[in-house]
């Protein structure tokens, strides 16, 4: 494997997204890229990440490789990178370490980390391909502005999605609180969206925690899309460059 | 109250 990507910044701030969340993961590396799937202890999310090979500028991986690595460790090499410094990721055949490289942009300094492995035997979920009834896209900043927000006052969301907008609604100890976004194109400034398709109207309820731990990813894309169904997890899509993505799946709560 | 759902029974291992 030999990934470089022009910028450490994406690859700090996915990791830095996803790793309260999971620990332990193995990061799968083909040709096609690479992608890392886990489930958080409780089983209640999955994080599914993918940098496609456009992603890296070259990208080359020969054969199936996963690279298990312990996202506090790789949080601590990572550190060490600048933002704007070059990343290569370099990992053998039978690798008992993964090699990253940072390189300042002016050239004058060079980083080499090795960072130990882990045999990590995890296995792999099917997620099904899901026709989701309502999906709303809107900035990503107001969706952690709301999650929270409305942390304060409970710590379940009932996510309501109808033709009008999507209302996040909260009850808590100390009263209720709810925000509605409505559809609306900013023609002047798309990433102000809030689009919402619709096949049906959806209502669920989602744990603030969770969400609010997603929302660590809100540096890495201007809007978010939330896909709901009635009685399936929701899907929380941070939607990257060149087709690469990072997306949270949650257990919806269920009602007594 | 309702109780907390797990992804088990949507995500089947492969």
């Amino acid at each position: 494997l030999e990934a470089r990507l022009e910028a450490a910044d994406l690859f700090k701030k996915v990791v830095e997204a996803i790793k309260d969340l999971v620990q332990h993961c193995n990061f799968d590396c083909n040709d096609s890229g690479i992608a890392l799937q886990a489930m958080d202890n409780s089983h209640v999310a999955l994080v599914s990440m993918m940098l496609t090979a456009d992603t890296f500028t070259p990208f080359r991986c020969d054969r199936n490789i996963p690279l298990g690595i312990d996202l506090t460790s790789l949080t601590k090499v990572l550190r060490a990178a600048q933002s704007s410094d070059i990343l290569t990721i370099k990992s053998e055949d039978a690798p008992d370490v993964v090699n990253l490289v940072f390189e300042g942009k002016d050239q004058d300094r060079i980083s080499e980390y090795d960072l130990k492995l882990m045999d990590i035997d995890q296995e792999h979920l099917g997620i099904p391909d899901t026709e989701y009834a309502a999906t709303a896209s809107m900035p990503a900043a107001d969706f952690k502005r709301i999650c929270s927000d409305l942390l304060l006052i409970s710590e379940a969301v009932s996510i309501e999605c109808t033709k009008e907008g999507i209302t996040f609604k909260a009850e808590g100890d100390i009263g209720n609180g709810s925000v509605t976004l409505r559809q609306h194109s900013d023609l002047e400034n798309s990433d102000k969206n809030v689009d919402i398709s619709l096949t049906e109207p959806v209502a669920l309820s989602f744990s603030l925690k969770y969400l609010t731990g997603f929302c660590k990813a809100t540096g890495l894309s201007n809007q978010v899309r939330l896909c709901l169904s009635n009685d399936v997890p929701l899907m929380v899509e941070y939607a990257l460059a060149n087709n690469s993505y990072l997306r949270f799946y949650l257990a919806p709560k269920i009602g007594d | 109250i309702s109780g907390q759902g797990t992804l088990g029974e949507f995500f089947k291992p492969k």
